[in-house]
C-alpha cells in the first residue's frame, strides 16, 4: 500500500545542507500496524509528512495504492490526503477560531458528507476520545491534552484505510492513553493500516513491527510479537 | 516560596460554569522537587499557570517568596515572572519569527543583561540541550522535540530561583528525556525549586513529592523517595 524507493529530503539553509532524509527505502502492506521510533531530529515526521502527502521528496519515488505521488494531479492528491489516509499531527495544527466539534467535521466537509450526517459523525468522534463535554470549546479553551484528543478524533473521523500518527499520546495521562490506543487496535482489527511514531516503547509495543529512525534513515526493521 | 489558600479558577461558557481549580491550597518550601501528575483536564497547567504569575485566581490568595501577588504592582510582578521564575510550557510558546537563539535571549533582555554576555549564555543554554547546531533555525525549521528543547533552554537560561515545568519531555525519545532530566536534577541540586507536570511515572520518580490532581483537586500529596 506504501512504498518508498531511495527517498531523499534535503533543506537548504545558506551555505549548509540538512539531510532529513537519507536515501530512504521501505515498503508496508495493508492492514499492517507499523511503530517508529527514534532519537529528537532522526526524520521520523518527515517520513511521515512524504507518507502522507504533505511534503515531497527532493529525490526518490513514492507510491501510494501502486501510484506514483509526484505524477497524481491536484485532485488525485486532494482525494489522498482527504479520504484514504487520516493524520494526526505532533502539534495537532487546529483551526483556532473553530471549536471542537467544527475542526472534526472539516475532513467531512471535503468528502462531501450531508451537513446532519456530518455533525452526528463529529459528534460521536469526540464522544469517543472523551470529549463530549468539550465539543464547543474552541482550542484555546482546552487543555493540552484535550487538544490532542480533539486532534485524534478529526484524524479518525473518515475511517481512514491509512491512519498516519505522530505521537499521539505525548500529553496523555496513562488512562486516557490506554484508551485511545484501544481505538487504535480497534481500527487496526477492522483491516485498516496504521503508522505512528512513538517514543515510548509501551506504545510500540502495540504494533507488529518497529522502524528506528537514526539521522535520516531507517536503521533496524523489526517485526514483533503484538500484544 | 510558594503558598496557594483556597484558590480557585472558574471560567464561564454561556450558561456553564467549568471548575479548572476548585478551593485549592498548597504549600510548596524552597528547593522542593515536586512533581505534579493527574488526568488530561484535571487543571494541572491552569495551577502551573496561576503560579507563574500568568493567570489570576477568581478567587483565594496566592504568596510568592511571602508577597501577596494580587496586590504586586507592573513592576514587581513582570520582575516576578522574568527573573524569579523560569516556564517551560507545554505548547512551548516560541516566537516563530526569532531563530532559537534569539528566543532563548528574550528573558535576558529583559533582565537588562548586556548583548554579548546575553549572546554567550543562550549559546550555552542551547549547547547543554544538544542544539548547538540549530541555532539559527527558526521554530518552523526544526522538529518538535527540537522545539520543545529551545524551550526548556530559554526557561533555565536566567537560572531561575524557581523553574515551572509543563511536560517538559512529552516529545523526546528516552535518551535525550534523561539528558534533560540530569539538568533538572543538577538544577534541583544546586538549590533551585523545580514543579513539573508530567504523565510518566518515571519522570515523577525523579522528584521527591508528588501531587495528583484530579478535576480541579489536590487528591493526593505523597513524599517520595527520590533516586
Ligand atoms: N479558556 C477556557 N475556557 C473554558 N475552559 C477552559 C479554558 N481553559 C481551560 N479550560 C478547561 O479547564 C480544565 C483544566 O485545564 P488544564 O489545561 O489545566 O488541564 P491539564 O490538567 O493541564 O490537562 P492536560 O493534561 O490535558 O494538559 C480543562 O477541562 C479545560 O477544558
Ligand atoms: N524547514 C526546515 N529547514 C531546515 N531543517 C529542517 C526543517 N524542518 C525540519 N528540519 C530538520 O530536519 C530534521 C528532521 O526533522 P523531523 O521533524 O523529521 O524530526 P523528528 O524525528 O520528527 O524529531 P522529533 O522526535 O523531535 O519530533 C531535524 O533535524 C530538523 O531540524
Ligand atoms: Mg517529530
Ligand atoms: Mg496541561
Amino acid at each position: 500500500i506504501i512504498r518508498l524507493d531511495d527517498v531523499e529530503r534535503t533543506y537548504r539553509m545558506g551555505s549548509e545542507t540538512i539531510y532529513a532524509l537519507r536515501a530512504l527505502s521501505l515498503t508496508i502492506d495493508p492492514n499492517e500496524f507499523v511503530a517508529i521510533m527514534g532519537p529528537s531530529g532522526s526524520g521520523k515526521s518527515t517520513l511521515m509528512n512524504v507518507i502522507g502527502c504533505l511534503d515531497t521528496p527532493s529525490s526518490g519515488r513514492y507510491w501510494l495504492n501502486g501510484r506514483l505521488v509526484s505524477e497524481m494531479n491536484d485532485r488525485q492528491l486532494a482525494a489522498a490526503r482527504n479520504r484514504e489516509i487520516g493524520f494526526v499531527f505532533q502539534s495537532f495544527n487546529l483551526l483556532a477560531r473553530l471549536t471542537a466539534l467544527a475542526n472534526v467535521e472539516v475532513p467531512l466537509i471535503y468528502a462531501g458528507v450531508p451537513r446532519r450526517e456530518r455533525h452526528e459523525r463529529a459528534r460521536h468522534a469526540l464522544d469517543t476520545v472523551g470529549l463530549a463535554d468539550r465539543m464547543l470549546h474552541r482550542p484555546t479553551e482546552m487543555s493540552g491534552g484535550q487538544r490532542q484528543r480533539v486532534a485524534i478524533a478529526r484524524a479518525l473521523v473518515t475511517r481512514p484505510s491509512i491512519l498516519l500518527a505522530d505521537e499521539p499520546t505525548g500529553n496523555l495521562d496513562s488512562s486516557t492513553t490506554e484508551e485511545i490506543m484501544n481505538l487504535f487496535d480497534d481500527l487496526h482489527a477492522a483491516g485498516h493500516t496504521l503508522i505512528m511514531v512513538t517514543h515510548e516503547q509501551e506504545i510500540a509495543a502495540h504494533a507488529a513491527r518497529v522502524l528506528r529512525m537514526n539521522d535520516g534513515e531507517i536503521v533496524a526493521d523489526e517485526q514483533m510479537e503484538p500484544r
